[in-house]
């Protein structure tokens, strides 16, 4: 999934 | 990091730097929800849950840290600071959390990109950050004495919103995989709930008065 690495915003 | 996403951090830094240079300089959270202000650490407690096990960057985890220690001092100030404390519109400011943090937490076990508990208080975040404003829009328009610096707040707060929609689109068609209707949904709320507000900021600018609310 590649909804893991959108946690880079605040 | 695009320029939209780093002007959004940083117009909603200064939203907290203004609120925190109110209150020290003028020793009074008059026009301050309580409410708004606990909420917004409840989201930031259960979303930055993930500085204990994953690392974006230098810059990320500096933020985060900022934004948690700055809402607990906003919260120390206007609970325990002598004279700060005497100034807070407790009669005034009477929204129930639980009408939002309830529905938040259903909304969130219900919709979320996976039943882990992590990932479920995240997603708790995201949807109780877009209505946490609720209870300090109630609150400016039953006193409707709005103080420039307050004012200046919630411009800034949503200012940061309408910023982050500009980076997501910008990353939509940036970044091929960049896909994520859950934030977006939840931002474009709470980009709404401004709306009304920042139509009257406007009109008090452009007439040079003092923002008054009808």
């Amino acid at each position: 999934e590649d909804f893991i690495d959108l946690k880079d915003e605040l | 990091m695009n320029l939209f996403r780093l002007a959004g951090d940083m117009s909603h830094l200064f939203s907290i730097v203004l609120i925190l240079l109110k209150i020290y300089t003028s020793k009074s959270c008059a026009g301050l929800s309580m409410k708004t202000q606990e909420l917004y650490t409840l989201v930031f407690v259960t979303r930055y849950l993930d500085l204990f096990y994953s690392y974006v960057s230098l810059y990320n985890t500096v933020m985060k840290l900022i934004f948690l220690a700055s809402s607990f001092g906003i919260l120390w100030y206007m609970r325990y600071h002598k004279q700060v404390k005497q100034t807070y519109d407790r009669e005034q400011d009477t929204f129930r959390h639980y009408i939002l943090v309830v529905p938040c937490a259903v909304l969130a076990l219900i919709v979320n990109n996976e039943l882990s508990v992590t990932e479920v208080l995240w997603t708790f975040s995201i949807y109780l950050e877009a209505v946490a404003i609720l209870p300090q829009l109630v609150l400016l328009q039953r006193t409707k004495n709005v103080d420039n610096l307050t004012g200046q707040y919630i411009f800034f707060l949503g200012a940061y919103r309408a910023l982050y929609i500009l980076n997501w689109i910008y990353r939509y068609w940036t970044e091929p995989k960049y896909r994520q209707y859950l934030v977006w949904a939840a931002g474009l709320v709470q980009t709404g709930l401004y709306a009304d507000f920042f139509y009257y900021y406007l009109k008090s600018w452009q007439a040079g008065e003092k923002l008054r609310l009808p």
